[in-house]
């Protein structure tokens, strides 16, 4: 099943 | 210092109903261009980018950064002293440690005045690459409100798939499956009421509708809702506002392992 990503995946802290 | 004059309270207390219950403490980052929010839920899977712009207000000055720092919970406690078509007036210190505001009847004969303690917020800021996304749907925001609540009652998750047919709604649960699907809508008497889809290329991904449903609490901010999709990051969806201001959510998708 599909698991659930994280924003930080995605865009990185600044 | 800042000083904001909004010519009704509801846009605020529209902004922050429809995100007090995805963020709690956060900082409004106020400087010459307007207010600015960035928070993301505890979970970390959704996030909440604010502008209110300058021009948003009358007047509004603000000649160095400030951030104010603010319980949403508290502050809804404050905004529902104020009628929706009251004038609400934001005043900070540049170091504040409370925020002033007022709220005056249209008619002037009652101003309304509290002052609210502020937080000390070290909040984690997240860069957000500028996307050229593969697909923009715009919608009537209620459509969208009812696509998600109706699929919720069904499912945990969304599929949204994007292509030259339409956009598909589908979602799959205990008790069955459910799908909607969306045609481009041109009504020109009630521009409100078009669906409008611009694709570069087909896309398809599965989102949490838990979500979804939460950030539709933006409902009443705009009649319509953008939502901006590419395959592998994460959804978009946009509530603009007069004056250039904006509410916009993002969700990190569900991905297969």
């Amino acid at each position: 099943s599909n698991q659930q990503a994280r924003l930080e995946g995605f865009f990185k802290p600044v | 210092m800042l000083e904001a004059r909004l010519e009704q309270a509801q846009l605020l207390k529209k902004v922050v109903d429809a995100i007090k219950d995805l963020v709690q403490d956060c900082n409004f980052d106020c400087n010459d261009s307007g207010i600015a929010l960035q928070a993301m839920d505890n979970s970390h899977v959704a996030l909440v980018s604010m502008m209110l712009k300058a021009e948003s207000f009358n007047p509004f000055r603000c000649d160095r950064n400030i951030a104010i720092g603010l319980n949403l919970v508290s502050l809804t406690k404050v905004l529902r002293a104020a009628q929706n078509e009251d004038i609400l007036t934001l005043k900070a210190e540049d170091a504040p440690d409370s925020l002033n505001l007022t709220f005056e009847s249209s008619d002037k004969d009652r101003i309304s005045e509290y002052d609210l303690k502020l937080m000390d917020i070290d909040q984690e800021h997240l860069g957000i690459p500028d996307t050229d996304y593969s697909a923009t749907i715009s919608m009537p925001s209620a459509e969208f409100k009812r696509i998600c609540t109706d699929l919720m009652a069904m499912s945990e998750s969304v599929t949204i798939e994007a292509g030259k047919d339409g956009i598909k709604f589908a979602c799959n649960g205990d008790i069955g499956n459910g799908s909607i699907t969306l045609r481009t809508v041109q009504d020109v008497e009630n521009k409100e009421n078009n669906i409008e889809i611009a694709l570069t290329e087909p896309v398809s991904l599965t989102f949490s509708l838990k979500y979804l449903v939460n950030f539709c609490k933006a409902q009443n901010l705009s009649k319509t809702v953008k939502l901006h999709i590419s395959n592998e990051v994460p959804l978009l969806v946009e509530y603009a506002m007069e004056g250039g201001s904006y509410l916009r959510f993002y969700l990190a998708p569900k991905i297969g392992d």
